[in-house]
């Protein structure tokens, strides 16, 4: 799953 | 957010800036795949529809904003107000053999099997090879006008940034995306034979 780090980029 | 993740983001800002600059001061969209910017538009919709349901931060949301509205943008200049300039003769990729791929990829290797998730990674399978009608259209008709190169170099750039950004991050946060890397590194490569002769034509051209 993917985390809010990830989610970050664009 | 390090250097190479924000120069990445630089320099996409860049080629969708350059491009509708170009369209507007030119009124024409000439040497402009409209296949390969409906493309960019599904990629964008597809990915930042997390915009509503999940917060990162302002700088997210903003880029992600501004990378809709340009995107759409775009399209309405290139198939509504300067509809005439377009030139669809020399744009006939057939993109359904980009997307059909794509979504059956996305449906079998995701993180996670929810709707939310698979749109993400049709979004990134789908980007990374969305430039192939351009890069197409220029093989076509033989050349593109400089600015159109500039467009290009921004746009590919772009990707290539984000792999320094994902090698450091790997190293400085233990952190990485098979996903996101296996396509940025395809989309990267996509562009390497624009990139020799964007570089050697810039250097040794004219």
């Amino acid at each position: 799953k993917r985390t809010k780090s990830t989610k970050d980029e664009l | 957010m390090n250097v190479f993740r924000l120069l990445g983001d630089i320099s996409h800002l860049l080629a969708i800036i350059i491009l509708l600059l170009k369209i507007w001061k030119t009124r024409s969209c000439a040497g402009i795949s409209g296949r390969s910017q409906v493309l960019f538009a599904v990629v964008y919709t597809a990915r930042y529809l997390d915009l509503f349901t999940s917060y990162i931060s302002a700088y997210n949301s903003i880029m992600k904003l501004v990378f809709l509205a340009a995107s759409y943008g775009t399209i309405y200049l290139m198939f509504i107000k300067f509809k005439a300039s377009y030139d669809h003769n020399h744009d006939t990729f057939r993109i359904e053999f980009l997307i059909l791929p794509c979504v059956l990829l996305s449906l079998l290797i995701n993180h996670e099997f929810s709707p939310l998730e698979i749109l993400w990674t049709f979004s990134i399978y789908l980007e990374s090879v969305a430039i192939l009608p351009q890069l197409f259209m220029v093989s076509k008709t033989g050349e593109a006008e400089s600015i159109t190169s500039h467009y290009l170099f921004a746009l590919g750039s772009y990707r290539a940034l984000y792999i320094l950004n994902w090698i450091y991050r790997y190293y400085a946060e233990s952190h990485y995306d098979v996903i996101a890397i296996v396509a940025g590194i395809v989309q990267t490569v996509l562009y390497c034979d624009f990139f020799y002769l964007y570089i050697t034509k810039g250097i040794y051209g004219q």
